[in-house]
């Protein structure tokens, strides 16, 4: 089973 | 005053086509650079982002940068009131609370106005590091849609390895499971239909085909896509924009987390 991560917690805000 | 004009419309058109789906309000920052937008989807799970060049445009004129934000729906049905050889102009003066949308047929007299309401958009920007990937693979858009379309018949998720000179799609679920191995083409007559991996190490990682199938709709815009990854980073889906002189446009990037093993 796998878990789809957010691409916030990858990119920062600016 | 912002005022852009584009003589191939259709473009624009492509372009709503390609984002509509996947966010619903979204903010275009015009500058004397260009137009951008970058917006997550509401699950932020993707991100994509757009630009357009200033010199793209037939006519340009953005005197101070200003903010559109809009609802990407509406901007979409406005946008399909033009015909796909209209010129199309979009007008926005300073502090105003609608943008205009110009649509002049070719050849002919007629011209159409509409007007879309501006939003106030709580925009939250990502700053997105540019790294260089362990693998680079440049293929036909048209193909990189279908291997979505199919596998997503099989399963939620594509798993993408990449060894040596081929990468590997593959898909699995209740019913089965279907696998898609490209090779590197050799070289190529037509340069659009061709397969081409740059690889600094092997990958393996998986993605929701939901979202990959939201960004193949970006397939009319371009004929080839290029697909970036690294271990444990998001996906990078690029569809160039050129117009039909085959001059560099700008670009839609669609970035995708990656499914992690639990």
């Amino acid at each position: 089973k796998s878990n789809q991560t957010r691409i916030d917690t990858f990119f920062a805000a600016k | 005053m912002f005022e852009a004009k584009l003589i191939q419309g259709a473009i624009l058109k492509k372009i709503l086509d390609a984002i509509k789906d996947l966010v619903n309000e979204a903010s275009w920052d015009c500058s004397s650079q260009g137009m951008s937008l970058q917006a997550m989807d509401t699950s932020h799970v993707s991100l994509v982002a757009v630009q357009m060049k200033a010199d793209g445009f037939d006519k340009y004129r953005c005197d101070r940068s200003v903010t559109l934000g809009m609802n990407l729906s509406s901007l979409s049905k406005i946008l399909k009131c033009a015909g796909n050889d209209d010129t199309i102009t979009l007008k926005a003066p300073d502090d105003g609370d609608k943008i205009t949308l110009v649509f002049e047929a070719k050849n002919e007299s007629e011209t159409s106005e509409y007007e879309v309401k501006l939003m106030n958009l709580d925009s939250e920007y990502l700053g997105i590091p540019d790294t260089p990937y362990s693998v680079n693979v440049k293929m036909p858009s048209h193909k990189f849609q279908r291997i979505c379309r199919d596998l997503q018949q099989i399963g939620d998720a594509v798993t993408i390895s990449c060894a040596k000179d081929s990468i590997r799609f593959a898909a699995k679920g209740d019913l089965g499971s279907g696998t898609v191995n490209l090779c590197q083409t050799a070289s190529a007559d037509k340069p659009e239909d061709s397969v081409s991996i740059s690889m600094q190490e092997p990958i393996i990682q998986s993605f929701a085909l939901k979202y990959l199938n939201h960004f193949a709709k970006a397939t009319p815009l371009s004929p080839q896509v290029s697909l970036s990854l690294s271990p444990d980073v998001p996906l990078v889906v690029e569809y160039s924009i050129t117009d039909d002189d085959g001059s560099d446009f700008g670009y839609i990037r669609y970035y995708l987390a990656p499914k992690i093993d639990e």
